[in-house]
């Protein structure tokens, strides 16, 4: 028996990094 | 028993070895080798939350030894100085451009991942919170 594979998708956002910029005031 | 296996092997996130399906945030279905730049740009305006960000590569400190590098971005319109560390082959995409990385020859050989040369002046996508109100 073959079962069929889950084939994981990822968001489009976990491939961007998070750079948030500091805030001065 | 305690760990030892070394640290030194870090690996990248499973989402970045080619033939990896990402959704936009309109629910289309795209491999990572397909992605352009307005993929990210209209999935940011559908976002409530993220807006995309320029961050243009200032510096690049790296050396093959380590496998790590240090890259320094000018990140928005404040220009704030953001320093991140990655993996040599660790992607970044370029706006207009596609995936680039450090060391490309590594990226298309771990991930399979076309990949090009990140350098000084580059402008990258990156993410920020929008402003809530």
């Amino acid at each position: 028996n073959v079962e069929p594979r889950s084939v994981p998708v990822f968001p489009w956002h976990s491939l961007v990094p998070f750079l948030a910029p500091t805030q001065s005031d | 028993a305690p760990s030892s296996a070394p640290s030194s092997a870090p690996s990248l996130p499973p989402y970045f070895i080619k033939g990896s399906i990402i959704q936009l945030a309109d629910g289309e279905l795209k491999r990572v080798e397909d992605l352009k730049t307005e993929d990210f740009i209209q999935s940011a305006e559908i976002s409530s939350e993220l807006k995309i960000d320029s961050s243009t590569v200032e510096r690049i400190d790296g050396s093959h030894t380590s496998n790590f590098a240090i890259v320094q971005f000018s990140v928005g319109e404040h220009r704030a100085q953001v320093s991140v560390e990655v993996l040599l082959e660790y992607p970044f995409f370029v706006f207009g451009q596609g995936w680039s990385s450090c060391c490309p020859d590594r990226t298309t050989q771990l991930l399979e991942l076309p990949c090009t040369k990140l350098s000084v002046g580059d402008v990258c996508i990156s993410l920020t919170l929008k402003n809530l109100r």
